[in-house]
């Protein structure tokens, strides 16, 4: 898959959306 | 005869010997099996994986004697509500989960052996109308549950001696869950599929839904078997439980795709199809993954092995001289459990 396809990509993605989501 | 039918029409050739025959054990009494597993047992001192097998009223536990044989050591009599399917506790020792209803999930139960009182037993772990049910390691089980006004998503924490000792409660989405994977190396990440065709993302710690994406393929209800995260994107192997061959859905058993939960988008990675088989198109029934195979019950009564990272079959079992395969399951070290109705279970390496 390339980055074009999926959207920007981030290795921290788990974090990054713990953060985001409403407790 | 079916091995001669089948094995042609393999992309490769014939490929019958990546399965290596092991051994066979038979529960004569007589009970339909509806389903088979193994677990980790330590007695006296040694730990050894043993198979078991479940029908509608009992489960039986069975340990590996010289030559190839087995014995039925244990048998757990549930007479009161029928048995639907053995629920494997990953890293558990001497504990057997399983679920009991009749169309659904009524309740879990954990059958064990108490070396205090010598004696084996079971305990109630969970009621309700339960949708999915799933193991995750460190003792921990996983269920989807719902009354008439909400879904439930509840993590429970077993202890050894097979109670139930701590429990977290997941954010629910509204879509129903029907199965759930860990992401493998993320202890606190567990993804799950919902019967409108969603991935669902949470975090186990704090009970946080953190996404929900479309599942990216047309078939309906997929299940998820595995999943784990690779440079920034979420993998997760799914299957196609009775898919129909359609113009928008192909005849499809497994299936990898990778998500970026960062946008939830998705893209399909390897599709793993059912070999043509000799009466036409072979459709897959149920099946299980482990590591980077997945094997499969199909509508002819074959067993098929994938490699899941190439979409590649390779192995089919045909349908045995004494009927259909009707279960399959990984046990530890790439060995195939096939199951048939009639209490056969035979036991092949890959």
């Amino acid at each position: 898959c390339s980055e074009s396809d999926l959207g920007p990509i981030s290795l921290n993605w788990f974090e990054e959306l713990t953060a985001e989501a409403p407790p | 005869d079916a091995a001669e039918h089948l094995t042609p029409v393999l992309p490769d050739g014939p490929r019958e010997e990546n399965l290596q025959f092991v051994s066979e054990l038979k529960d004569s009494s007589g009970s339909c099996a509806v389903d088979v597993s193994t677990v980790w047992w330590e007695a006296d001192g040694c730990r050894e994986l043993r198979v078991v097998t479940a029908s509608e009223s009992s489960v039986s536990l069975w340990q590996p004697l010289a030559h190839n044989h087995w014995a039925k050591t244990y048998t757990w009599q549930l007479a009161e509500i029928p048995v639907i399917q053995i629920i494997p506790l990953p890293d558990t020792c001497n504990l057997v989960c399983v679920a009991l209803g009749e169309l659904e999930i009524g309740e879990i139960r954990l059958l064990g052996y108490s070396s205090e009182a010598d004696s084996f037993k079971h305990s109630l772990v969970k009621t309700g109308n339960i949708k999915a049910a799933v193991g995750l390691k460190e003792q921990r089980l996983v269920s989807s549950s719902r009354t008439l006004q909400e879904q439930q998503v509840e993590v429970v924490l077993l202890s050894e001696t097979g109670g139930s000792k701590d429990w977290q409660t997941l954010m629910a989405p509204e879509e129903t869950v029907t199965a759930f994977a860990e992401v493998e190396g993320m202890r606190e990440a567990l993804v799950g599929t919902t019967a409108a065709n969603s991935i669902v993302v949470w975090n186990l710690q704090t009970g946080q839904l953190l996404r929900q994406m479309h599942a990216g393929c047309s078939c309906p209800a997929p299940l998820c078997h595995r999943a784990f995260s690779d440079s920034g994107l979420l993998f997760v192997v799914l299957s196609h439980p009775h898919a129909k061959e359609s113009e928008s859905c192909g005849n499809l058993a497994f299936h990898v795709v990778a998500f970026n939960p960062r946008t939830g988008r998705s893209r399909g990675v390897v599709f793993s199809s059912p070999p043509p088989g000799w009466g036409g198109r072979q459709v897959y029934l149920e099946g299980d993954v482990w590591d980077t195979v997945g094997a499969a019950v199909l509508t002819s009564g074959a067993v098929a092995v994938w490699d899941l990272l190439r979409g590649r079959c390779g192995a089919v079992l045909p349908p045995g001289p004494s009927g259909h395969w009707a279960l399959t399951r990984w046990a530890a070290g790439a060995v195939l459990l096939a199951g048939q109705r009639d209490g056969t279970v035979g036991l092949y390496r890959y």
